[in-house]
Formats: structure tokens, sequence, C-alpha cells
């Protein structure tokens, strides 16, 4: 399974 | 969401406004580093790529969207519309020897090695060194227009209050995002002197030469 990250800053 | 990253978000918002408005007003980008600005539109390019791919909020994607039309409409500005005040002469600060090493440091140090994972922390390296062109044409000219100083204080005063609230968040949620973390307090670091100018000078700022 790829790899995401939740980047919730802007 | 806490109250340092709103006020965070609302300082980089009203620095990207203060240029913005500066050069439309005054018709003129007259000591205003282009190469910063694209550096800029490329940052918000770069890590922003998860419009397309993730829904974080309706606030992340309306500021995402605005951060990226004035950043643009920035570049516009300066290369298209008001191009004749473009001081080119002064803007000489070789992009090529900040780009080559965040694109290395962001295949060497990233947390996936996937395309959008490395965009996204180029974009925060990058995002540390994209002022560096606009502080060393200060630098070059002496001078800064007290408008121009204003903006830098919003930009610098942003990831400043960024870090305000990633310990916030490190005590209250236990997150941390180490590469932002990192890249965000050198990014600080390279506004302190300029801070020390802006508060001891006055707004209008001349370098010894």
């Amino acid at each position: 399974r790829e790899f995401t990250s939740i980047h919730d800053e802007l | 969401m806490n109250i340092f990253r709103l006020a965070g978000d609302v300082s980089h918002l009203v620095a990207i406004l203060i240029l913005l408005m500066k050069i439309w007003r005054s018709k003129s980008c007259a000591g205003i580093s282009g190469r910063s600005q694209v550096l800029f539109a490329l940052v918000f390019t770069t890590r922003y790529l998860d419009l397309f791919t993730v829904y974080i909020s309706a606030y992340n994607t309306v500021m995402k969207v605005v951060f990226l039309a004035l950043s643009y409409a920035t570049v516009y500005l300066i290369y298209m519309r008001f191009r004749n005040s473009y001081d080119s002469e002064n803007d000489t600060f070789r992009v090529e020897f900040l780009l080559i090493p965040v694109i290395g440091l962001s295949f060497l140090e990233n947390y996936a090695f996937t395309p959008l994972e490395i965009l996204w922390t180029f974009s925060i390296f990058l995002e540390s060194v994209a002022i560096m062109p606009q502080l060393f044409m200060i630098t070059k000219t002496g001078e800064a227009e007290s408008i121009t100083t204003h903006y830098l204080f919003f930009l610098g005063l942003y990831r400043a209050l960024y870090i305000a609230n990633w310990v916030w968040r490190y005590h209250t949620e236990g997150f941390y995002d180490q590469i932002a973390i990192v890249s965000g307090v050198v990014q600080t670091i390279f506004y302190c002197d300029f801070f020390y100018l802006y508060v001891t000078r006055g707004e209008e700022i001349r370098t010894p030469s």
C-alpha cells in the first residue's frame, strides 16, 4: 500500500 | 487548529497581500526580487498538489487556492504587467545554488519515497531559503522601502507563529512534523537579522555600506 501522509498545515 | 496556527496563516496572507497591493497601487515592482516570488510560487505549487488527492477541510482547500492564485498574480505583475519597473540588474541571486541542494536533500530526507512526498519535502526546504534572493537584493542596493520591510516582517512572523503552533501541537496532540519543524526554525533564523534592523532602525532599512 502506498504511503499517504496527511499534511494538514499550510 | 489553534490560535498560533491561525495567526500564522493570517500573517502569511497579510504579507502576500501587502506585497501584491504595493505593486498594484504603485504600478511598480522596484526593489522586489522577482526570483524570490517565482520560488514562492514554486513552493505553493509543489506543496499543494494534495489538493487533488486528499480533502482536509474547507479552510485548508480555500487557503491553498488563495495562496496559489496570489503567488501567481504577484509573479504575473512583476514579469508581465509592470516588467518595465522590474530591477533585474539587482535581482541577480543565483537560484540554482538554492535549487540544487534543495532537490538533493528532498530525495535524501523525506517521509516516503513517492513523488508527492518528495515534492512536499522539496517545497518545505525551498520555502526556508526562498527569501534569500530578496534579502540579497536589499543588501546589494543597501535599502528597502518601508512597505517592503512590512512584507518581510509579516512573512517572518508567519513562520515564527508556526513554531509556537508546533510547540502547542506537541504538548496537546503529541504531534510533531520533524521536516517542517527543522526547516521552519532555519527559515525563522534567516529573518532574525532583519527583525533586529526592523525594530532598531525603523521601517525604512538601509544597510551599512
